[in-house]
């Protein structure tokens, strides 16, 4: 099922009337700048070329017809087996009021994917969406109109309360009104931010969530590994929520992410509306990936 | 010790992974190195010493330097588009700040009458900045938000309208055709006036960046753009492929959340962060 760029380097290696070093030498440097033009991370892309020579032209190879097509193939799949073979489920508490918390860097859709999250879920469970950002101008304002539009709880604290206090209270207000699910939406903040990312190990600490998301743009660049590997490190985030699917990005970063953390890609956001929302599926990343 | 031919091998090496991880992008990571290498032969320059400081400059040559000046005795309008939270409504505020400080008057046109409490955001923005903002309600026809607005610019004869826009995909034919609608509305109505169209571009994004510079410049012509969390620790390389590939100036680099936190383009200091 490869499309593209991948049938182009098929395509011009099955021309050769027979397959020298070279030539699958020519083969795996346009795989590698497939991945590079994808925003795969350069220092990624070279270790899983390296992984996947060592595969390709291990036994397997040798004894089968087509080196080239055996080549690709190693490639298709070993992307599909580094995203993940199968949905990763959230992790919600038996008993007890569950909490997920959303993290990243400004703008990557956090606000939206909170509201998303809730419809998503709110058939099973009573959803209090708990509005933690008191640093952008409005942003309680837009996470209540999206409470609103998809008729879940809303709880946004005190003017003067900061955000660690805003998500304790979140939680005993969540107790008395019998909500199920708490989804805390943080501020946008960069890693290299002490006091920001201080900020979230205490919030993390208060309310102890089931599930810590790292919420990222499908069209990162290059710099998305340091970014989640701090994130990771501070918090041992539990999953990520990639959005604005539904550009043309090819998506690399999505490789790096999982490659970096080795934590699972739960959904994507694929647009701006509450039901833009989907379970992740591995195997169309790998696709889109390879162009 | 390295013989001078491998010295020069490995500043190659260097420089791709320098470019690239930057989000310089292949395309013209490559391009740009192959270029270097045909200068440095034509010219037979092999020292590596010299190397690095000739590829700077041979930055600082592609990179155009255009400076957004506000004209005199005229309205001047700053249309900023851009995709899904890139910074436009913030890069806004800063720059309604900025040009009051100079002295100028500035309104703001909230033109982001779709997402959840955009009005409310600009809005804040406006009174941090200390100018009127011109608004209707979320819902309304932004086409009409605009027209209020150049009425309201240029019968108080303001220096300066900045028009912020709903954050849109470029891949989304619909949203484009809405943005050339209100394009038309300002060549309409303020065919006189000084009108430029600045994107929003954010420094973490990758590649797309330039897909998003190449798609918007189809539908109305871009005249510069604002390159936003440049503190964070990506690089921008978009800089280098829009000034290489589509001689598509910065105009202001956002640093930060702060209202303060917007500067003009300064490509040398640009150029000395990339290494
Ligand atoms: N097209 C598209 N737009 C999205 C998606 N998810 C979010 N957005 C848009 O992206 C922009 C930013 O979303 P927010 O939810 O405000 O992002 P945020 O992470 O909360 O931003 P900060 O709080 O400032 O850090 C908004 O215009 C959203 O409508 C998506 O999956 N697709
Ligand atoms: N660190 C940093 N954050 C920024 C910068 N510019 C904007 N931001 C943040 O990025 C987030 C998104 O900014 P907005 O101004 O809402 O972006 P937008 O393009 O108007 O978003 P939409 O209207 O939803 O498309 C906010 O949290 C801003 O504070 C910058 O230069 N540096
Ligand atoms: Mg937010
Ligand atoms: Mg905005």
């Amino acid at each position: 099922n490869i499309t593209g760029r991948f049938d182009k380097i098929i395509k011009s290696l099955r021309r050769q009337s027979r397959l020298s070093e070279s030539n699958i030498k020519d083969g795996i440097r346009e795989i590698k700048l497939a991945l590079l033009e994808a925003d795969v991370n350069y220092k990624v892309v070279k270790e899983f070329i390296q992984e996947v020579e060592q595969e390709a032209f291990g036994e397997k190879v040798i004894k089968s017809v087509t080196p080239v097509e055996q080549f690709i193939k190693v490639v298709h799949d070993k992307l599909i087996d580094v995203m993940g073979s199968h949905n990763a489920e959230l992790q919600f508490k038996k008993t007890g009021i569950s909490v997920i918390l959303t993290v990243g860097l400004q703008g990557s859709g956090k606000t939206t994917t909170c509201a998303k999250l809730g419809y998503y879920l709110k058939d099973n469970k009573r959803v209090l969406l708990v509005g933690a950002d008191t640093y952008r101008p409005a942003a309680k304002d837009q996470l209540r109109v999206l409470a609103e539009q998809c008729d879940l709880g809303i709880f946004t604290g005190g003017d003067k309360d900061n955000p660690l206090k805003i998500c304790k209270q979140a939680l005993k207000y969540a107790k008395e009104k019998d909500y199920h699910l708490v989804i805390i939406d943080s501020a946008g903040r960069l890693q290299i931010d002490d006091t920001l990312m201080k900020e979230l190990v205490q919030i993390k600490k208060a309310v102890e969530p089931d599930e810590i998301l790292f919420v990222s743009d499908a069209m990162a660049g290059q710099n998305i590994v340091d970014v989640v590997s701090e994130f990771d490190k501070r918090l041992d985030i539990s999953g990520i929520i990639l959005t604005k699917f539904d550009s043309d990005t090819r998506g690399g970063a999505a490789l790096s992410i999982k490659r970096t953390t080795g934590k699972s890609i739960k959904f994507i956001g694929t647009g701006e509306k509450v039901d833009n929302f989907e379970l992740f599926h591995p195997d169309r990343i790998a696709g889109r990936i390879l162009g | 010790l390295f013989s001078k031919k491998q010295s020069e091998y490995d500043f190659f090496d260097e420089i791709e992974e320098t470019l690239i991880m930057a989000d310089v992008g292949v395309e013209t990571s490559l391009a740009i190195i192959n270029q270097f290498k045909t200068y440095l032969n034509d010219n037979k320059i092999h020292d590596p010493e010299k190397l690095k400081n000739y590829f700077k400059q041979s930055l600082l040559d592609m990179i155009p330097h255009v400076h957004y000046e506000l004209k005199e005795n005229q309205l001047n309008i700053l249309f900023i588009l851009g995709v899904n939270g890139v910074g436009k409504t913030t890069s806004i505020g800063k720059l309604a700040h900025l040009m009051k400080a100079e002295g100028k008057s500035v309104m703001i046109a909230a033109c982001d009458t779709f997402r959840a409490a955009a009005v409310n955001q600009i809005t804040a923005w406006g009174e941090r900045a200390d100018v009127p903002v011109v608004k209707l309600e979320m819902g309304s026809d932004p086409g009409a938000v605009l027209h209020n607005a150049l009425d309201s610019a240029i019968a108080n004869k303001v220096d300066l309208l900045l028009v912020d826009t709903a954050g849109r995909l470029h891949n989304k034919e619909n949203l484009m055709a809405e943005i050339e609608k209100l394009h038309r509305i300002i060549l309409k109505k303020a065919s006189d006036s000084h009108h430029e169209t600045l994107l929003v571009l954010d420094a973490g994004t990758g590649q797309n960046a330039f897909v998003q510079a190449q798609t918007f410049h189809k539908s109305i012509k871009i005249d510069g753009t604002i390159l936003t969390k440049l503190d964070s620790t990506s690089k921008g390389g978009i800089v280098i492929a829009l000034a290489h590939q589509l001689k598509l100036p910065v105009k202001y680099v956002g640093l930060g959340e702060g209202i303060m936190d917007l500067v003009p383009f300064d490509k040398e200091d640009y150029v000395n962060s990339l290494f």
